[in-house]
């Protein structure tokens, strides 16, 4: 987290807001909850009181502008800025100023007035931009559901640092909070691990991180900032190279991306490999370039694809262990890369060789992220 | 094909335009018309590493797709409190 020079912060824990206009996109009653369900964000977690008032001059005051709005920080039009505020002080301190020429919603369609509230109330308190892509004072957009969001420990820490904790509910949200996962994390495991194009990328909870082969450093990204329609947590990922396509998966549905790009049509259900009718979700699945055929890892057992012929190949399914001896039985993640296949199993990574059909590393689940 | 985010056809030009609008509003840049052909590139590279280090990307200090791929996103401005 970080927060302004001199760490600004408001001298009374007792502060008003006043909404001066409404944005047309929305009912004005939904403006005013998301406004002040963003103010309680940090209100839980602290001891400050805010208040809304109708008249007057309040600590904060909140608009909607567009363009040149008089404080020599014009709006640009659709993307880019969404809103900015001002850092506790007199005056313009703490004013908030929402850009108008974005579409403002209370879900997931343009952009959650709630979460770009909630990020902006956390400048107008005093906090400056975090570089954890997992919180909410990170500068970049993204969508999270507003009914299961909860501050990071990285936000919780910034605004206790300047308020303290909430005297009523002194630790209760901190030791709950999210935490970002951490590429470094010695126990660190994965949900899914693919190719794409080239580069690879690791997914874990609500993140995912990717890594070129041009570039020594991971960059970690929230699933939602370049995909706000796939869920978090998926369960497996594999890469087909004759289709140019990454498919992503959770529970029974399946989702296939063109680079970056989400296919029309999808989601779609994972009976569409041709797996038996009690299967309601994969633990992994990768890509064997060498057989051209998909293998998709279920509990202790996995499964042939033939993506050609669209069905699951006889004989199958097989038991992990018996073709895979030394990885474990079970595995959370798995990919090929350069004729090698990775199997990830808590915080172990199985270097498997295809061609001696051995286990000829066990490294750990981060090797591949720079640590 | 890259298998980085696609963005708009835009110009290489139009792309450093952007990002130097980008940087003079979010990490101070002086304005980008300056004499000194030099002293400018050198600030151009200087904040561009500040802004790459800043979202864990590759810091080189040129303009590469990802860096302009995460300066496209919407995201919070900065008021020019300094005014």
């Amino acid at each position: 987290y970080s927060t302004f020079p001199g760490a600004l912060k408001w001298k009374k824990n007792s502060l008003t807001y006043r909404i001066e206009n409404y944005t047309p996109d929305m009912p004005q009653a939904d403006v005013e909850k998301a406004i002040e369900k963003a103010f309680a964000v940090w209100t839980k977690v602290t001891p400050l009181k805010i208040a809304q008032i109708y008249s007057g001059t309040a600590d904060i005051m909140i608009s909607f502008v567009t363009g040149v709005h008089g404080d020599n920080s014009p709006f640009d039009g659709p993307g880019g800025f969404l809103a900015h505020a001002f850092a506790p002080s007199d005056g313009i301190g703490g004013d908030t100023h929402f850009d108008e020429d974005e579409t403002f919603t209370s879900g997931s369609a343009g952009y959650n007035l709630f979460l770009v509230a909630a990020h902006e109330f956390g400048h107008a308190l005093g906090l400056g931009h975090s570089n954890d892509p997992g919180a909410l004072m990170y500068p970049i957009y993204s969508y999270v559901n507003p009914g299961t969001f909860s501050l990071s420990q990285d936000d919780i820490q910034g605004i206790q640092y300047l308020y303290g904790p909430n005297s009523n509910a002194p630790n209760d949200p901190v030791p709950d909070a999210p935490k970002t996962p951490n590429a470094c994390d010695p126990n660190l495991s994965l949900n899914a691990v693919t190719t794409l194009r080239g580069e690879m990328m690791f997914f874990k909870d609500r993140f995912f991180w990717r890594k070129s082969p041009y570039v020594a450093n991971v960059e970690q990204y929230t699933i939602t900032s370049f995909w706000p329609e796939l869920p978090d947590n998926i369960d497996a990922a594999y890469e087909s190279r004759e289709r140019d396509l990454v498919y992503l998966f959770k529970g029974n549905q399946v989702w296939a991306l063109f680079g970056y790009d989400i296919q029309q049509g999808y989601p779609q259900s994972i009976q569409k490999f041709g797996l038996p009718a009690g299967i309601n979700k994969i633990d992994a699945a990768l890509y064997d370039e060498n057989a051209g055929k998909v293998l998709i890892f279920v509990g202790n057992k996995y499964y042939s694809y033939d993506e050609a012929r669209r069905r699951i190949d006889k004989g199958y399914p097989k038991s992990i262990e018996s073709s895979f001896p030394g990885i474990g039985g079970k595995v959370d993640a798995a990919v090929e890369d350069n004729g090698l296949m990775y199997f990830f199993s808590g915080s172990r990574m199985f270097e498997y060789n295809i061609m001696s059909k051995r286990v000829i590393r066990v490294l750990a689940t981060n090797y591949f992220l720079g640590c | 094909a890259y298998a980085v985010p696609v963005l708009p056809d835009n110009t290489e030009e139009e792309n450093a335009e952007f990002a130097q609008e980008y940087l003079r509003k979010l990490y101070n840049l002086t304005s980008s018309s300056g004499s000194n052909f030099r002293r400018r590139g050198n600030e151009m590279t200087e904040k561009l590493k500040e802004m790459q280090k800043f979202f864990g990307l590759q810091v080189t200090g040129t303009l590469d797709s990802s860096t302009l791929g995460v300066m496209k996103k919407s995201r919070c401005g900065v008021p020019d409190v300094a005014h």
